[in-house]
């Protein structure tokens, strides 16, 4: 474990923090993607599946089980809370997810460390957290403006794989036989996929303006 | 076969 990991996995905790407090709070998930949520539910499930085979560290174990019970409980309040639900963005969140995940499961069967069914599966997981955020900057686009919980949410959530790419270049100078190329290139495609929303969230801090993403 | 990276990370 080192720096940049360990900050990577604190922001991404904070992230899933962050919206869950937005929600909770406010007993609101507009300007949330239920698609982007579901993606990620389905991203954990799949990564973890060693949860109850492979023990690295009670760590690892702990928040394998807090990022997937966290993720599936969000996309249950969205889905079945009464108050939540109807604040939900329906009409604007339009992305068709399922291309994504059949794209990605695909893509898995194709590029993968091993022909193996946990591998496929850690393939997948991995293409499919790159993408996972499309459909929330697609809805943020559509709404237009962003409230400021839901804008630290994506921050927080793009910092967290970029802060992994750190990670990756430290173990690849660090330790002899690190080569985790399929999470570095799908981790680069990630966090680019941010940079125009990490551009204009910047452009709004600077100048102290509410977060407006052109539409 | 090389021998395996456990996935140690999240």
């Amino acid at each position: 474990m080192n720096a940049f990991r360990l900050a990577g996995d604190i922001t991404h905790l904070i992230s899933i923090l962050v919206l869950l407090l937005k929600i909770y709070a406010t007993k609101s998930c507009s300007g949330i993607s239920l698609k982007t949520q579901e993606l990620y539910a389905v991203v954990f499930l799949a990564r973890y599946l060693d949860l109850f085979t492979d023990f690295i560290s009670v760590y690892n174990s702990v928040m394998k089980v807090v990022f997937i019970l966290s993720s599936v409980a969000i996309v249950w309040c969205m889905r079945r809370h009464r108050a939540v639900k109807r604040s939900y963005d329906k009409e604007l969140d339009t992305f068709r997810h399922y291309y994504l995940v059949g794209a990605c499961f695909v893509f898995a069967l194709l590029v993968h460390e091993k022909f193996t069914f946990q591998e496929v599966f850690w393939a997948f997981s991995i293409y499919l957290e790159a993408v996972a955020i499309i459909p929330q900057l697609v809805l943020l686009q559509r709404s237009g403006n962003v409230d400021n919980l839901t804008g630290q949410y994506v921050f927080f959530l793009g910092a967290y794989r970029a802060l992994y790419i750190l990670n990756w270049i430290y173990r690849y100078f660090t330790e002899a036989k690190f080569s985790r190329w399929i999470a570095c290139i799908s981790g680069l495609v990630q966090t680019a996929l941010y940079a125009d929303f990490f551009y204009y969230y910047f452009l709004s801090w600077k100048n102290n303006a509410k977060l407006n993403l052109p539409a | 076969a090389k021998d395996e990276v456990a996935k140690d990370e999240l």
